[in-house]
């Protein structure tokens, strides 16, 4: 039979709405004023619809991040929601953004949406993925970098989601602590 | 009931999108 998007068929509701934000570095503005929001969804059909309709991220210029959060949790540490949180970072190499960032990020925005973290998705609070010269990155930021067993199922689970090889070490990074840093190394809270 | 979905059943709606 023939696809019917007609009236009555519903669309398959999201446990979470989300927010997709674009950030575009320009020296010359405030940090806050290159964030954007692009716009917000709460189906599978609208995260699609959207997902079809943006570039993919090894398309964006350097400088720039896609940023996908739950409603109401702005992508930057100070949010209150952040603050006390931190990030599962995964470090691509240069190489990696035509071999790997697109499946990487999609993968993430699939665990995100799909809420793949079972009773610990209340903890995510979204994810980052940042293009970068020097080799991009991808993150999943929780909400409290303190709640162990959160962080590293939610570790586990995301590392195996992107199929990384046993051998990959990825690190979890408290926020406060990269706030805070004196340099461009951050430690490593927890490691899976 | 928590809305969850895995992998599969996400990505067969990316296929519906490609194909209207």
């Amino acid at each position: 039979g023939k696809l019917s998007l007609g009236e009555g068929l519903e669309k398959h509701p999201l446990e979470n709405r989300w927010a997709l934000w674009f950030f575009k570095n320009d020296r010359n503005r405030a940090w806050r004023d290159n964030l954007h929001l692009l716009t917000k969804f709460d189906t599978v059909e609208d995260f699609w619809a959207l997902y079809s309709h943006i570039q993919l991220a090894s398309k964006l210029s350097s400088g720039c991040d896609y940023a996908l959060f739950k409603d109401g949790i702005e992508p930057m540490w100070e949010d209150c929601r952040n603050k006390h949180g931190g990030r599962w970072l995964v470090s691509l190499a240069k190489q990696q953004r035509q071999s790997n960032l697109d499946r990487l990020w999609l993968e993430t925005l699939l665990c995100l949406v799909g809420e793949a973290f079972e009773e610990y998705s209340e903890e995510v609070c979204g994810a980052v993925v940042n293009v970068r010269t020097k080799g991009d990155k991808i993150a999943i930021w929780t909400s409290e970098a303190e709640n162990q067993p959160a962080v590293t199922f939610i570790g586990r689970v995301f590392k195996d989601r992107l199929g990384l090889s046993p051998k990959v070490v990825i690190g979890y990074q408290a926020h406060a602590d990269t706030a805070t840093k004196s340099n461009s190394f951050t430690k490593n809270k927890f490691v899976v | 009931e928590k809305k969850r979905y895995d992998r599969e059943f996400l990505l067969g709606f990316q296929f519906i999108f490609a194909s209207l």
